[in-house]
């Protein structure tokens, strides 16, 4: 463990509880996509699987089961909470998601480090990961106007992964052998598709004015 | 060795 991976789980556990918190205290889920959460859920489905077969520390398994658990509670709140499920704009979060989830299973099966079970659902996790984040893009350029809350979400959720590329980097600087270039071009990518948002959030934080994405 | 620490990240 070194402190950049150490900061990017920080930042992406801060992210969904900024989120459950969110939804939890105000009852609202308005700016979210459920579309992203979904994908996030799969995200965390496929890629601890081996939870029940390897364990490398307390750690480890704690944060997958909270991951696990706050994702899933994400999309019951927004699916079948009585309250949060009223404030879901499901007619701005029309990305069709599931032409994300084929793509990435088909790559996966084409582009893995080994030919198992566990390991092609892994690598598909991977690249989910990469693009889970569009239909929230999309549904915050549409709604244009992005409550601090879920503009929050987005950034953490962003710089979680901007700081695992520095965990690469310098496990790659630290251990032999650490190649994993499939994760790596993922989380670029992925890291990548947040640069614009950055970009408008910096800007409305430095000129402190409301976050406004251009249509 | 390598391949255990493979998925050692979240």
């Amino acid at each position: 463990m070194n402190i950049f991976r150490l900061a990017g789980d920080m930042t992406h556990l801060a992210s969904v509880l900024v989120l459950l918190l969110k939804i939890h205290t105000i009852k609202s889920c308005a700016g979210v996509s459920l579309k992203t959460q979904e994908l996030y859920a799969i995200v965390f489905a496929t890629r601890y699987l081996d939870i029940f077969t390897s364990f490398y520390s307390i750690y480890n398994t704690l944060m997958k089961l909270i991951f696990l658990g706050s994702s899933f509670s994400i999309v019951w709140y927004m699916r079948y909470h009585k309250t949060v499920r009223r404030t879901y704009d499901r007619e701005q979060d029309t990305f069709r998601h599931w032409f994300l989830v084929l793509p990435c299973l088909l790559l996966a099966l084409l582009i893995h480090e080994k030919f198992t079970f566990l390991e092609v659902l892994w690598t598909f996790s991977l690249y989910l990961e990469a693009v889970a984040i569009l239909p929230q893009l999309v549904l915050l350029q549409r709604t244009r106007n992005i409550d601090n809350l879920t503009g929050q979400y987005v950034f953490l959720l962003g710089g979680y992964r901007g700081f695992y590329i520095l965990n690469w980097i310098y496990r790659y600087l630290t251990e032999p052998h650490f190649v994993h270039w499939i994760t790596w071009i993922a989380g670029l990518v992925q890291t990548l598709l947040y640069a614009d948002f950055f970009y408008y959030y910096f800007q409305s934080w430095k000129n402190n004015k409301k976050l406004q994405l251009p249509a | 060795e390598t391949d255990q620490n493979a998925h050692d990240e979240l």
